[in-house]
Order: C-alpha cells, then structure tokens, then sequence
C-alpha cells in the first residue's frame, strides 16, 4: 500500500514489512474492519557512523564510536522504532454492540539508532 | 486461548475474546469515522490523536453505538394528544472500570423525511424524561419518578433528532443506577389538532418513527495515560 516502507535491500536500520492479518489469528468474526494492517518493524545495523538519515540520538553517535574501538565491550546501538501511527478498529462486543477503538502507536513508520 | 493471543488481546484492552451472537449492521456514524481515519494522508499519520474523537471535539478513544432495549408503553386510557411513549434502556455495563465517559448523544431516527405534502412541517412536542424509580412493565410511570430532561417541539422534517445527554450517562454510571428513560412524543395542540380528523390521523406521521440509539465516547486511562507518559 502507498504507505508501507520501500523494498530496498540493506543492512541498516530502517523500517521492514509486516502485515498482520487478523484472520490469521482467528479473529475475523469479531473484527469487522480492517482484516489486517501493516504494522512493520525495525531491522538493521546501526554502524559508525551514523549517518543522517538513521534517526540518532546523541547517545548512539557515542555509541556506535566506543563499538567501533571496542566491538566485544561494547554492542552497536539498537535499531528501535521512532515514529508510530496509531490504527482504528471497529469490532463486535460481547454484547453485540459495535465498538470503533483507536490504539496509537501500532504502525512503524519510521526506525532510528 | 494460547498465551499470546490472550497477551495481544490484554494489549488490546480486551479481556476476553469477543464471539458476538447475532451481529447488527455497522452504525453510519462509525463507519464514516473509521473511513476517515482510515483514509487520512499518511504524512499526517503520526500526527493524529488516537486519544480525541476530533469529529465530537472530545477526549476519548473509544466510541460505541449502543441499541435501545427498551419497549413501548401501551396506556390503558390513552391520553389526549399522545402520540407514543417508549421506555428507552442503553445498558452501559459493557464500559469497564477504568473507561472514562466524556460524551453521550441520542440519536431518534425517523425513517423518511418529510418533505411531502402529507407530513410536511406537521409540529408535535418531544418530551424526554429520566428515570428515577421502575414502574410496573407497560404502565406509565409516575410523576414524582422522573425528571424532565428535554421538551421542545419539532417539525419533523428531518431523518433524526440529536440531543446530547452527556451529563445523564455520567450520572448513570457515577451513581450505577441507570433506569434508562422515558419518550414521550405528542400531537403540537396548538395547532388545532382535536379539530381536524382524530388522534390517529394525526399521529399517522409519527409512525415513520424507527428507533433510537446512544453513542457514547469513552477514554481509556490506561491506554490512553500510558501511552502519552512513553511519547513524552
């Protein structure tokens, strides 16, 4: 879909696609709508340096420097989600009312050091 | 239910796993607003606040659409002008505890507007009333136990009227005593009604009367609490 992350191969830390699709866990009967989204998650290197675009904080540019002079003491930063949208689902309660609920923070739309 | 599912489930702020009996069609009102969210540019995604329904302009992140359970009251002696009164009953015991109601409005739909000759502009009166004591099923209820919470009249040209009983709902869950309401709909006597044609005639336009529903907007504070302490 126009949102999901582009498919370029590479090893650092950046967006991957996952769809999670709800009737794969059982559930199509009591959710209504969407039958599934695109929820992603991060994978990646996040290697020194650390370049622009890899959404780091201060604290992973310190990092990934003491990795490079010192790769068994100390690990590479991690590759962590930094920006989220939330998904709405409308869903059938117990009592068959119809219940429309937004959760934030369920899509990965972006990943950083 | 696998350890995982019940784990996704809880972080879903469900407890159990739903398994509805006899499904009813999806309110047009949620719809719309799923569709919207649904629909709404990605570049402004992650701007969006899943915690205000920006539609009402309210908190909340939770918003369901609840059937009228109650039934209509026959009177023994009709009264002059009546053209229905119905108990009305939304049972509210679905919200769990930690749900924070911010906003209640009944919707009474009527199936047709009225835009034809027949029923057009034709007045009646609205009264709705709060509960306080039960009566016995299918008499009306007394006086002394209910509260007027709304008389106006109306023309019925349109499809539904709305009116925003906020403050009602809150008291229902506050005090756990809800009783639900009374609706009283009646012939305007303004306008000269026991002159023309009987009661029956009069109220025939009513009849196109559907049904009423309760949409109420809830907050979850443990969803929406946690989730604002993490961002910040």
């Amino acid at each position: 879909s126009a949102d999901s992350p582009p498919v370029t191969p590479s090893n650092l830390c950046k967006p991957r696609r996952l769809y999670i699709s709800f009737s794969d866990v059982g559930w199509e009967n009591w959710i209504i709508a969407p039958q599934g989204y695109m929820a992603n998650y991060c994978l990646g290197e996040c290697p020194f340096p650390l370049t622009a675009e890899l959404n780091s904080t201060n604290h992973a540019i310190l990092q990934t420097m003491v990795h490079s002079l010192d790769p068994q003491g100390t690990p590479q930063p991690c590759c962590v989600p930094v920006r989220l949208s939330p998904i709405s689902i409308l869903y059938y309660d117990n009592n068959d009312n119809v219940v429309l609920r937004h959760y934030e923070d369920m899509v990965v739309d972006e990943c950083g050091c | 239910l696998s350890l995982q599912e019940s784990l996704l489930l809880k972080s879903l702020g469900l407890s159990t796993k739903p398994s509805p009996k006899t499904p009813v069609p999806v309110p047009s009102v949620l719809w719309r607003i799923f569709q919207n969210r649904k629909t709404s540019p990605s570049t402004n995604k992650g701007l969006e606040d899943a915690c205000r329904v920006e539609e009402f302009n309210v908190p909340g992140n939770i918003i369901r659409v609840f059937a009228d359970q109650g039934h209509f009251v026959h009177n023994r002696q009709p009264q002059a002008l009546l053209c229905l009164q119905k108990r009305l009953y939304f049972n509210l015991s679905v919200l769990e505890e930690g749900e924070h109601l911010t906003m209640a409005q009944l919707e009474i739909k009527f199936s047709h507007n009225s835009y034809h000759a027949s029923g057009q502009g034709r007045v009646f009166e609205l009264r709705l009333y709060q509960t306080s004591q039960m009566s016995l099923r299918g008499m009306p209820s007394r006086e002394s136990s209910r509260t007027l919470l709304v008389e106006q009249s109306f023309a019925q040209l349109h499809k539904s009227l709305l009116f925003n009983l906020s403050g009602v709902a809150k008291d229902w869950r506050t005090y756990s005593k809800n009783l639900g309401l009374i609706l009283e709909i009646s012939v305007d006597g303004g306008d000269g009604a026991s002159a023309t044609g009987g009661l029956q005639s009069l109220c025939a336009s009513i009849d196109s009367f559907l049904d009423t529903s309760l949409l109420v907007v809830t907050l979850s504070q443990q969803q929406c609490r946690a989730s604002r302490r993490r961002r910040r």
